[in-house]
């Protein structure tokens, strides 16, 4: 199984709406995803139709009960193919809990270990922070995946993020690779959108996809349907650059 | 001092944006601010001007070193009337290190009481969470400042911001008002965006802020010139509507 953490501390950046159509897109080449929704906010659960309000366990509970291994947690999607370990409000009180634990930057990896190769792929869906529950996501994960807008303070925290990637490389997860950057909101109108693509294409060159994702109001309106766009409005711009995204992503070599 | 927090566990909604661009409105209205950039990313910091990488101290300084009082981190900005406390990266950490004092949800509270009617108003740049470093803010407020995107998951999250509210409100801060709701990326021609305007004015009516922020690329190029909206281009739509944001909120009762 390939884990593919979905990361940026800046808030608004697309992270859930690539992991949602990032896993839709899979399952359209047959691939079985899991969906993990890292945020307490429960944006990506939203996203692949769950209803938050369904009582039942969800991550925290295999994070924090021994008891309750990771399989017990996961539901099928109404996508055939991706399946979704939901998160909770509970959720943001877990940094506290764990961070009394001996190896407290190793409970997801350890949870993640028990599915061996049940799925393909698994895609972290992580909260603006580069607090606990992010470190645990970087450190179970093989590559991590980073939305940037392009906007101005889009540019600045990356410095900060990559040494965060870096940090853990070092001690925590030699293996962790850059899967790539995925410039979102991309507006070819806009001079600005248009300068920041230029800047971190020099900058960081090939560790940027190809693939790039245009604003696009069909990403924003489906999760009110509680659909990915994949299906949503399968001929639209956004659609399609998931689709690509997901064969680059697949296909490519991580680019760092 | 009127103290106004502006706080949004959503990422990307505006909070930034609205915190430097209302500081500088007020400053037209001769009010003397005070910006707290209480986010670890710094953003409010390089959108008033402000170098992230001079040396000296910041709020994380005043907030861990009982020798260090605010008035010795907060600096001028080019803006005449508008003073920052910037933030700097050792602020990511700061929220274990407060976690053990008896009193850590008031220790913004009680450096602001230092600095007595020094300014007319204080605003304070919150991350997208609801950790300590917010609560923190929330505490030392008169007011919180909601701003909300006109998106689907936007809506989502308003629920457990106001419970929070409540929490503080009953626990900590029973001042605490609501100053209002502020639409953020408005766009008239979406059916998304009228869509949830719609749903926000019926849901919660006199709370929403009757001045909205319409997408602007102004809005969004400011930062890179270091600039607020109002002195980058005094003209465009993004200037005119955060000084009526200013009107309304210097002269109008908290909705709350
Ligand atoms: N390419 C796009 N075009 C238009 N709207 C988009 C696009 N990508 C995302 N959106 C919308 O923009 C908002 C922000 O995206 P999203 O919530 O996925 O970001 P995020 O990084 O997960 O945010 P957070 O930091 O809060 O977790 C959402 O309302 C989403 O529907
Ligand atoms: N009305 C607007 N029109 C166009 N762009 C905007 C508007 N408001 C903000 N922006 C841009 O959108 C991005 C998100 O805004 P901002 O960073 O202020 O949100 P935030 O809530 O502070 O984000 P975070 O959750 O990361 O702190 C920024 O690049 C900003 O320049
Ligand atoms: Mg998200
Ligand atoms: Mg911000």
């Amino acid at each position: 199984m390939k884990v593919i953490a979905v990361a940026n501390q800046k808030g608004g950046c697309g992270k859930t709406t690539t992991t949602v159509n990032l896993a839709a897109a899979f399952a359209r080449m047959n691939k079985r995803v899991l969906a993990i929704d890292f945020d307490p906010q429960g944006h990506a659960a939203l996203g692949l139709g769950y209803n938050l309000s369904d009582a039942g366990h969800g991550i925290y509970d295999a994070l924090t009960n021994m008891q309750i291994p990771i399989s017990r947690v996961i539901r099928r999607t109404y996508i055939p193919g991706v399946y979704l370990a939901p998160s909770n409000i509970l959720l943001s009180g877990v940094e506290t809990e764990l961070a009394m634990r001996p190896s407290r930057e190793y409970v997801l990896r350890q949870l993640l270990a028990d599915l061996g190769d049940s799925y393909d792929l698994c895609l972290i869906d992580c909260s603006p922070s580069l607090g606990l529950l992010t470190l645990n996501a970087l450190v179970a994960s093989d590559e991590v995946l980073i939305p940037v807008q392009t906007h101005y303070y889009a540019i600045e925290g990356l410095k900060q993020l990559l040494e965060t990637v870096d940090i853990v490389k070092g001690r925590f997860n030699p293996a962790l690779q850059i899967s790539g950057m995925l410039l979102t909101f991309v507006e070819n109108r806009t001079l600005l959108s248009r300068d920041v693509q230029r800047q971190l294409r020099e900058y960081f060159g090939e560790m940027v996809f190809d693939t790039m994702i245009h604003r696009n109001v069909r990403l924003a309106e489906a999760p009110s349907a509680g659909e990915s766009v994949i299906t949503y409005d399968e001929k639209s711009r956004g659609a399609r650059e998931y689709m690509q995204l997901a064969e680059e992503v697949f296909n490519g070599q991580a680019k760092s």
